[in-house]
């Protein structure tokens, strides 16, 4: 569609302005309430003394969550859409006017809660990142597949209220096998820290490998 | 827009086929995994004795959820979007073929799991309601205020989890008084079954209202 081959435009444009400039940039996307924000405040927590990180956050509004983000001492930007339902690529680009990309290893990009249309726009980002939380049900790499295909990383998140609900790690790992067996499979609790070192030094390792 | 404006054009037709029948429809919606298909099978056990009821399923893809009403014993017809990230009008007047809705006391039309565009998509329905799940946080209504508003009625599910949470029901409640005075709050757990009487009660009533 016009829609996506203007945006993909942009999206070449960012990512060659983060080339240049030479900071890794990962696109976090999830369901509304899935535990991105909570997952990058743990992540920032065991990183911030390796690699310099900052944060776009993305949200049909206010500034919650890059408050939360900015109190951890690093900078962060908040995007608002106004309605729409997911980031683009030209959000994006206006948005680096407010971040010095020279001064950072690693750009995270929050996206907007959904487990839709954000996997559609290319953001210029080098990794796509979700979250599913095991509170959402065992179905929803099936009926929800693009952005479980999409994502180089899928992040499996509240494991400690795994022994409540009726959720299998084993029927999980088998679908994303089926859908995306290059993806990197990190099972989390941001709520108890576990899985937080492993997934932190992919990212690490990610961002240094861009030097 | 143009597109909400043929929208609502298709919506009106369907309320008018809807008034003709005589059955009350209901538009329900939440972020993904939030419990509607749970919440629909707890409330058809607790009413199918008491009323008619048939159910459309709106996925971006799959007929997992149907399949799951249709199990029941009662009518079920699947829409799948395509990818589209919400149902509008005219995909519910095209899949009314498959119903017969003289025989039908209630229709609920479950919608594509997103918290934010089935909101602005009018179907023709009597009223919306929504779920959010205790597991998603107590921010929801402020970050994604559309739905929380047009809402006649808002489910709070999963109250089963709410001791491994740090999800706060007064303050929802006190957030939803600001945004939507008017709508009916029912604290539920399609899992132990606590409040499906009181919810099922709500539905009775509003379908006997338009006999
Ligand atoms: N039990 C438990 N709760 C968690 C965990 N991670 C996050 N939460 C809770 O889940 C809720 C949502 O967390 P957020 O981090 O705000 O989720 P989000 O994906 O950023 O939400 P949006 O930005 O609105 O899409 C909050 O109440 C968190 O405290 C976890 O590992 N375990
Ligand atoms: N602990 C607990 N789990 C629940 C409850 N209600 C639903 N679940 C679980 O939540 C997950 C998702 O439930 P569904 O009913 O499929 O959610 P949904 O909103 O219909 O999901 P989509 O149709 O994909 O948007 C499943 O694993 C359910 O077992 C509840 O009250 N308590
Ligand atoms: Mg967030
Ligand atoms: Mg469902």
């Amino acid at each position: 569609t016009n829609v996506l081959d203007a945006n993909t435009a942009i999206a070449e444009q960012n990512r060659q302005f983060f080339a240049a400039k030479g900071v890794f940039v990962l696109n976090l996307m999830s369901a509304p309430g899935a535990g991105k924000t909570t997952i990058l405040e743990k992540t920032i927590e065991a990183l911030k003394d390796q690699i310099r990180i900052g944060v776009i956050e993305g949200d049909i509004c206010t500034t919650r969550d890059a408050e939360r983000i900015a109190a951890l001492g690093i900078p962060a930007v908040q995007i608002n859409t106004d309605g729409a339902c997911h980031l683009d690529a030209n959000m994006i680009l206006r948005s680096l006017q407010n971040l010095s990309l020279e001064d950072l290893d690693l750009l995270v990009i929050e996206n907007v809660g959904n487990l839709v249309c954000p996997a559609e726009f290319d953001l210029g980002e080098h990794y796509k990142a979700m979250v599913i939380s095991v509170t959402e049900g065992n179905d929803k790499p099936t009926k929800y597949p693009l952005m479980f295909k999409e994502s180089q990383a899928i992040l499996v998140n509240k494991l400690d209220l795994l022994p409540y609900t009726d959720f299998s790690l084993e029927v999980l790992k088998q679908d994303l096998e089926t859908l995306n067996p290059q993806a990197q499979v990190f099972p989390i609790s941001a709520r108890t820290g576990e899985g937080v070192v492993a997934w932190s030094q992919w990212l690490v390792e990610l961002a240094s490998s861009i030097k």
